[in-house]
């Protein structure tokens, strides 16, 4: 069955976002919001947390908050 | 919601604390 999304919850995606600028997992969640991914809020965390995983990118604190980022 | 984005968070930085 064809399951709407316009944004799909990929290690590729994730990985031009953390190249971009360093995010929270809040602003990761954010960019891959259930109601545009079609995934339930239990899939996408346990989805984002295997590509953040395999990805392992750099963490640093800003303002108090750990933030991950990856370099090319 | 802001509440379930709050959550959501907070179990994906469970899982990756248990992580490092």
């Amino acid at each position: 069955t064809h399951i709407h999304s316009d944004v799909q919850l990929t290690e590729e995606a994730v990985r031009r976002y953390l190249i971009r600028k360093p995010m929270t997992t809040k602003d990761l969640l954010k960019k891959f919001q259930t109601k545009r991914t079609g995934l339930s809020s239990e899939q996408t965390v346990n989805v984002l947390a295997q590509i953040l995983k395999r990805l392992n990118p750099e963490r640093k604190n800003v303002n108090d908050k750990m933030h991950f980022y990856l370099t090319e | 919601s802001s509440s379930e984005a709050d959550e959501m968070a907070a179990a994906l930085d469970a899982e990756l604390n248990d992580f490092i």
